[in-house]
């Protein structure tokens, strides 16, 4: 089952001024 | 002595720049909350508890977001910073807490970071044993803070000496992890040296208490796991994510 996606790497990779 | 203007470590001042405006954070975690408030029936209204987790759990974003666009963290890959951040994610909320608590020197209520200020007694009588255990060794830290008169220059080296811990294993760029931490100690000691000559033991009084914010923080994260057992804690958001990081 793949594994629930980290929201905290979404925030870490996310773009500098999203 | 005799009034010469404060003295600052460059280092201090790069430390400081990556303050976040206090203000803009503020409003942004009061409209979220009054959003999701709002957003919910009538029978979906979030209770003290859960309004107090999402606010926590915003705190958490905004915690993340400094962290990132901060000196030194900024070089690290991201999977170093992730593990630098779930090991110390409840220290950061904790230092957040009581450094509010330290500026805020009003007896009795407590700020919280959208800017209200909460009677103390009221949550107190509220609150079970548990948690009001966990509020007084709070408390009891923000009085030892405010008579060592921690500052904001403080308070940022204490935040990066808790973000680079030397505890967390397995960093690929373990290396920059210790240089921070050496040239942080180095930062506040001269800092702390030139702004408080009269306080020679400042320096070591703040480092000790730095055990004390991790006790806490960690004393917060079992109480914060049985709510969430229990089913009080919100759950798919960053906070319960954190929680879960460290048991993982």
């Amino acid at each position: 089952e793949p594994e629930e996606p980290s929201l905290l790497k979404k925030l870490l990779l996310a773009p500098a001024n999203s | 002595a005799g009034g010469s203007p404060p003295t600052f470590p460059h280092l201090v001042v790069e430390l400081l720049k990556c303050e976040p405006d206090e203000p803009q954070v503020q409003a942004k975690i009061l409209t979220y909350l009054q959003q999701e408030q709002a957003s919910r029936g009538k029978h979906e209204k979030l209770n003290t508890f859960g309004l107090m987790c999402k606010m926590a759990d915003q705190t958490l974003f905004s915690i993340v977001e400094w962290a990132r666009s901060s000196i030194f963290f900024r070089e690290l890959k991201v999977d170093d910073q992730m593990k630098l951040l779930q090991n110390c994610w409840s220290e950061l909320l904790t230092l957040d807490h009581v450094f509010r608590q330290v500026m805020h020197a009003k007896e009795g209520s407590i700020l919280l970071v959208t800017g209200q200020q909460v009677d103390y007694a009221l949550i107190a009588s509220q609150a079970g044993a548990t948690l009001n255990n966990l509020l007084s060794h709070a408390q009891e830290l923000v009085s030892k803070l405010r008579s060592l008169q921690l500052d904001q220059r403080e308070f940022v080296c204490l935040k990066f000496l808790v973000l680079f811990s030397l505890d967390v294993k397995n960093l690929e760029n373990f290396h920059l992890v210790e240089s921070v931490q050496e040239q942080i100690n180095a930062a506040l000691l001269d800092y702390v040296m030139c702004n408080y000559p009269q306080q020679t033991d400042k320096f070591g009084q703040l480092l000790l208490r730095l055990p004390e914010i991790r006790a806490i923080s960690l004393q917060a994260e079992e109480y914060l796991y049985y709510k969430h057992l229990n089913g009080d804690v919100p759950c798919n958001n960053l906070l319960i994510e954190m929680l879960h990081a460290k048991r993982a």
